[in-house]
């Protein structure tokens, strides 16, 4: 997999997504 | 003969035998075996993987008793709804949940022994109209259940003697959620597969649906089996019941599929397929354990795949006696539990 295929990756996906998605 | 019948084909190649009877229970009083699943239980000091046996209307514990052999120890007789699926709750000691119901799970039963009262006893965990439900590590319990208005998404944290010490709503997607699934790498995270053919991730510390993410139109029906967090994505096993045989791949009995939760973007990475000519297609309910899928097919063979080399590794084949009817792994990597409708049962070492 590549970032071309998949766009711009984060290790901290899981936090990152948590701190946006609403409550 | 018997012991050919009972040899596994591997159709891969020469290599080692990747399954191997290791012991057979026969449970003669079962008029219909409708799931099987293994548990861990501690009983004077002494921790021990039993076998659980499900018929419509009962509940069978099985202990090992040397040489392969298995006695079975207490019968839980639930009459009033039938048995649908043992709910296997991961690394969860004395403890065995099933699914009751007609065509849906109408009720969500804990079976478990007290020592309060010395006596083996059922406690009722949850009511409704039930469209999924997966067993997480640490006596965790989660749930998907539809009213006419709306669908509720509910995760249960169990006691040790069959309450239900906590509830906490996750966030509901507008779809119906068909399947979950936890995720190894991050506890606190569950995956789950919509109606729609969406993949859908909660925090579940929080109740927050943060993703939903499109399978695509190619693979309709998708059902997760498992999923895995690693170097920033999310690789989900999914099983597609529903999916046409392509001239590509044949008929697909699992695929893996690489996620980007931060854009929901993904990736097929892996197939495993039937063979060609391994008659039959995949019947509903296949089996994921680490990176082993394993599925009984409509020709009453069990079929076995790495599924990160989309390779197939073994079929057991249906024999004189019966075709399979019931493939699942058994806990602590013991192997591959086989059932036939006749309540037999035969443990392979993988």
């Amino acid at each position: 997999c590549s970032e071309s295929d998949l766009g711009p990756i984060s290790l901290n996906w899981f936090e990152e997504l948590s701190t946006e998605a609403p409550p | 003969d018997v012991s050919e019948q009972l040899t596994p084909v591997l159709l891969d190649g020469p290599r080692e035998e990747s399954l191997q009877l290791v012991s057979e229970l026969q449970d003669s009083s079962c008029s219909c075996a409708v799931d099987v699943s293994t548990v861990w239980w501690e009983a004077a000091g002494c921790r021990e993987l039993r076998v659980v046996t499900a018929s419509e209307s009962a509940v069978s514990l099985w202990e090992p008793l040397a040489p392969a052999c298995w006695g079975k120890v207490y019968t839980w007789h639930l009459g009033e709804m039938p048995v649908i699926q043992i709910v296997p709750l991961p690394d969860t000691c004395n403890l065995v949940c099933v699914a009751l119901g007609e065509l849906e799970i109408g009720e969500i039963r804990l079976l478990l022994y007290s020592s309060e009262t010395d006596s083996f006893k059922h406690s009722l965990v949850k009511t409704g109209n039930i469209k999924a439900v997966v067993g997480l590590k640490d006596r965790r319990l989660v749930s998907s259940s539809r009213t006419m208005q709306e669908q509720q998404v509910e995760m249960v944290s169990l006691s040790e003697t069959g309450g239900s010490k906590d509830r906490q709503t996750l966030m509901p997607p507008e779809d119906t959620v068909t399947a979950f699934a936890e995720v190894e790498g991050l506890r606190e995270a569950l995956v789950g597969t919509t109606a729609g053919n969406s993949v859908v991730v909660w925090n579940l510390k929080t109740g927050q649906l943060l993703r939903k993410m499109h399978v695509g139109y190619s693979y309709p029906a998708s059902i997760c089996h498992r999923a895995y967090s690693d170097s920033g994505l999310l690789f989900v096993v999914l099983s597609h019941p529903l999916a046409k045989e392509s001239e590509s791949c044949g008929s697909p009995a699992f695929r893996v599929v690489a996620f980007n939760p931060c854009t929901g973007r993904s990736v097929g990475v892996m197939f495993s397929c039937l063979p060609p000519g391994c008659a039959g297609r995949q019947v509903p309910g296949g089996d994921v354990w680490d990176a082993v899928g394993a599925a009984v097919l409509t020709s009453g063979a069990v079929a076995v795949w790495d599924l990160l080399r989309g390779q197939f590794v073994a079929v057991l084949p249906p024999g004189p006696a019966g075709h399979w009817a019931l493939a699942r792994w058994a806990g602590g990597g013991a192997g591959l539990l086989a059932g036939r409708r006749d309540g037999t049962v035969h443990l392979y070492r993988y």
